[in-house]
């Protein structure tokens, strides 16, 4: 039986490692680009928002609506893109 | 399409724009006419048109930086964001700016634009061969005094065509020295350099003085990036130096090793552990022409679409033959209207150098110098999406690309690439079609003409309406044994059955490709037997259609015939 080779990654000097959770990318992403509001006037609220955020973006992408964090949302969210919202502000 | 609320929009229809300043990515010209081109896809469905400043204030400022480049939204290193602009308006408003730690090319790949030589300023021709050795990239080999240079066709030897590739040696852009050369060593705070540096610069752009001392003439221009050159990591613009160690192993050729992300990258130096010098190396890139067509989208007043097709869909695809999307052409006519009146001229290609410039001056031609340069390695036909043609002969399976070809052996055994000039010297250097018959004789369709190869003995060429097939047809895409005699032919949406004995086509065809071959595509651009299956490819994919005419199998050429 031969071992899995083990894998070393190394952070390389003056590399930008952006080894944000999804749940990071998802907020970051959902603000930049106009998805979700900044400002949360409670927990229960910023839920909903954010729920409606994620199928308003997922529409947007012509993903499935779902509202969840699902693997082709992150995906999606990883792509190279313009910088420009997509909802105006 | 959406656009900005209120309906922003320019209300002059005579739209100016400036370049600011150039990437050391691509030639400036390039990226000109990149921008030329990207406007151009506007103006065509528009009645808006567009004219370039070189000084002063114009309605579309255009501009690369990095990260923090002087408006409340940085950039944020290699890929993700590219670029973004502003809807129309007075200062900032209108304004498009692209992101510099991206590799910018015109989605392909490397494009190297050459000057001097003789190919009157011609890409670079990659792969090329120079004494029966192929390069990939631009080479100093074959001269003394160190400037890269590269061949425009596919056969050096036989074309005879080069130009030098850009380099710090050659000019220099930006700065205040009109594209002087560097000079090395240089000067700078009373230290000597011999290279480029970004010494002296947040920006991390790579410059150079173009004299000796920069301390006492302040004369500097920024260095062109060299097409082997490192992209992003702590040496942007450095070569990668192999083999290199890292981890304690050596290197020859770049690697993901290390990386979660599955980038490739080299050190720059001889050992990454001792020097930490790295950078990633050079992919397809960004279509710049693309990425700016859609930043002018929104300097324009369109907002994202949320078509997947449209150019102004927010997220980035390389499409090789850009149209504009109906609802890009709706979204810009609802601001500005359709077209009215006669065409305008159609936009000068960029000029080449000045003449008196591209004369071969002093500049010695190639010499046939000894080089110890290697083949390029054979998984160099991993970066190809599409082959001119993938046929079977004498039992391994040979993909044809640009002059050159390799083989993939029963045992799934990869080599090359070979020159095709050198087995098949009659040949041309894109081959649409091939088939062996029976007999093991060697068929080779190019456009309209056919040669016949039985072993060294060449028939041809001949023009294919020979065979009697019609004069519309432009080229022959794909064959297929039919039987011991019969050879079908495929072009456009139709397909022949040619008699081999005879050398002509048969009664009753051409017949419809999809009406025989269910399920595959009806424009294949190549299709072959291998194996008992019949193959028929698009752009990188294969349908894989069974003895019992049954597709089985779509998949990628690339990773399944190639394992790239």
């Amino acid at each position: 039986w031969s071992h899995p080779l083990k894998s070393v990654f190394v952070t390389f000097p003056g590399d930008v490692t952006k080894d944000m959770s999804e749940t990071e990318l998802a907020d970051s992403y959902l603000k930049k680009f106009g998805y979700i509001e900044t400002v949360h006037r409670s927990g229960f609220q910023s839920l909903l928002s954010k729920t409606n955020a994620l199928k308003r973006m997922q529409r947007q992408m012509g993903l499935e609506e779902t509202g969840e964090l699902d693997k082709a949302t992150v995906d999606t969210m990883k792509q190279p893109r313009c910088g420009v919202p997509d909802v105006a502000n | 399409y959406q656009t900005f609320e209120g309906d922003i929009k320019w209300d002059h229809k005579n739209i100016t724009y400036r370049t600011l300043n150039y990437s050391p990515d691509m030639e400036s010209s390039l990226i000109d006419d990149a921008f030329a081109r990207a406007f151009k896809v506007w103006s065509d469905v528009t009645p808006l048109t567009f004219t370039r400043l070189f000084e002063g204030t114009a309605d579309i400022m255009i501009s690369f930086g990095k990260r923090d480049h002087g408006d409340p939204y940085p950039f944020d290193g290699m890929d993700n964001l590219l670029a973004h602009a502003y809807p129309p308006g007075e200062g900032v408003q209108g304004d498009a700016h692209f992101d510099d730690d991206e590799y910018w090319t015109l989605g392909n790949g490397v494009v190297v634009k050459t000057l001097y030589g003789n190919a009157n300023g011609a890409l670079c021709h990659f792969p090329f061969v120079f004494e029966g050795k192929s390069y990939t990239t631009c080479t100093t080999d074959g001269r003394t005094d160190n400037l890269p240079w590269c061949a425009t066709t596919a056969d050096y030897s036989k074309d005879q065509t080069y130009g030098f590739c850009p380099s710090e040696y050659l000019y220099t852009f930006g700065g205040n020295a009109n594209g002087a050369k560097c000079v090395f060593p240089f000067v700078f705070m009373g230290k000597n350099y011999d290279s480029c540096t970004t010494e002296g610069r947040s920006d991390g752009y790579r410059w150079c003085a173009t004299t000796e001392n920069f301390d006492n003439d302040k004369a500097y221009g920024f260095c062109p990036s060299r097409e082997s050159a490192v992209i992003g990591g702590n040496s942007e613009g450095e070569p990668c130096h192999f083999p290199f160690e890292f981890e304690g192993n050596q290197y020859d050729s770049c690697t993901t090793v290390g990386r979660k992300d599955g980038k490739l990258w080299c050190a720059t130096t001889d050992s990454y552990d001792a020097d930490q010098k790295w950078g990633f190396c050079p992919d397809k890139g960004y279509s710049l022409f693309l990425v700016a067509a859609h930043e002018f989208g929104h300097a324009l007043g369109l907002e994202h679409s949320s078509i997947r097709d449209a150019l102004m869909f927010p997220m980035y695809t390389y499409v090789e033959e850009f149209s504009l999307h109906r609802d890009d052409i709706e979204g810009i006519q609802y601001l500005y209207g359709p077209k009215t009146g006669p065409d305008p001229t159609p936009p000068q290609p960029n000029p080449f150098p000045d003449p008196d410039k591209t004369e071969p001056t002093n500049e010695p031609e190639p010499t046939t110098t000894t080089t110890t340069r290697p083949v390029p390695p054979t998984n160099e036909i991993c970066k190809f999406t599409k082959f001119d043609t993938i046929t079977v002969i004498e039992g391994d399976l040979h993909f044809f690309k640009d002059g050159f070809y390799w083989k993939m052996s029963s045992k799934n055994e990869l080599s090359g690439p070979f020159a095709v000039s050198e087995r098949w010297p009659a040949l041309p250097t894109v081959i649409d079609s091939a088939f062996e018959d029976k007999s093991k004789k060697l068929y080779f369709f190019s456009g309209t003409r056919f040669w016949v190869y039985n072993g060294e003995s060449v028939l041809g060429p001949r023009n294919i309406e020979k065979l009697g097939l019609p004069s519309t047809v432009e080229k022959v895409e794909g064959a297929m044994q039919k039987g011991k005699d019969k050879v079908f032919l495929f072009s456009g949406e139709n397909f022949w059955r040619l008699d081999v004995k005879a050398q002509q086509i048969d009664k009753g065809f051409p017949k419809y490709t999809d009406m025989v071959f269910g399920g595959v595509p009806s424009d294949a651009h190549d299709v072959f037997q291998y194996k008992g299956n019949t193959y028929f490819c698009r752009d990188s994919f294969y349908w894989r259609m069974n003895s019992r005419k049954q597709v089985d199998r779509v998949g990628y050429v690339k990773y399944d015939l190639l394992n790239c």
